[in-house]
């Protein structure tokens, strides 16, 4: 039996707007820590790991772990039947092949629940070690949506470049070049706005912007995002969820032939 | 140029 009660039910929209371009079908993990995912995109370039740990939750039940198939955009698609105040409500039996979401208006007067059906997907898990990364770079995540939206018109990747100077964003295309650099600005007054560079090393990597146009759909769920940098190392792109856990994505950088 | 590195390069399977 698991049930899953989240007075925000808006941050389960959002999570799903936020992955839902870039993987089809999912299994969501549920267990006394939290509802968890960690999916590839189909040409297992970039993963996704999503956790909600248990806390953020009102009501959490999970007797057993579980392992739900889910097509997202089917989710999705349940979920943006919901109103932005409802209250949401994760529902499903020992072996059920189905799985309910249960929306409740805030005053209770409107109360809908929508049954989906589950699906067996063969998935494939990767360890991710914990990793020291030479370079974090914190900024406003719409500024950095706004940067990967804005080079995406000109080329199709991004050189991400952290030195002492600052982080800078460049691209190439046939029209021309573009190069963005953020400096860092430890805004006191207004912490979402601030951008914070921690440097061990400079690092330039290469990435494919379309991919980084897709995490930045996650921009609803954080003021801020966390970009986590290494040579020969996959950047991750983290936004944050309030007192419930994250959003991360990896993506493998371009690497030289 | 450049090649586009893939997960399976950086993580292993569990």
């Amino acid at each position: 039996m698991l049930e899953l009660r989240l007075v925000q039910g808006s941050i389960l929209k959002k999570v799903l707007e936020a992955i839902k371009d870039l993987v089809n079908d999912a299994n969501f993990d549920c267990s006394a820590t939290g509802f968890s995912l960690q999916a590839m995109d189909s040409s297992h370039v970039a993963l996704v790991a999503l956790l909600l740990r248990s806390e953020g939750f009102e009501h959490y039940r999970c007797d057993r772990n579980l392992s739900m198939g889910m097509s997202l955009t089917n989710m999705a698609k349940m979920l943006k039947c919901a109103g932005n105040d409802d209250i949401v409500t994760i529902k499903a039996d020992d072996g059920s092949d189905t799985i309910t979401f249960m929306f409740e208006s805030p005053t209770q007067d409107k109360i809908a629940d929508f049954e989906m059906k589950l699906m067996d997907i063969d998935s494939e898990h990767l360890g991710i070690p914990e990793a020291e990364y030479e370079a974090i770079v914190r900024m406003p995540s719409s500024e950095f949506a706004r940067i990967c939206k804005d080079l995406g018109t000109i080329g199709d990747t991004v050189v991400i470049s952290v030195t002492k100077e600052g982080v800078k964003f460049s691209t190439r295309g046939d029209i021309g070049t573009a190069n963005i650099v953020c400096r860092q600005n430890t805004s006191i007054d207004k912490p979402e706005e601030a951008t914070i560079i921690e440097m061990q090393e400079p690092v330039t990597l290469t990435f494919a912007l379309r991919y980084m146009n897709s995490f930045a759909k996650a921009t609803p769920l954080a003021t801020q995002v966390t970009i986590s940098l290494s040579s020969e190392l996959p950047v991750v792109v983290e936004y944050k969820i309030a007192e419930m856990g994250y959003v991360r994505y990896y993506l493998a950088p371009k690497i030289e032939e | 140029g450049k090649l586009q590195g893939s997960m399976f390069g950086f993580y292993e399977k569990y």
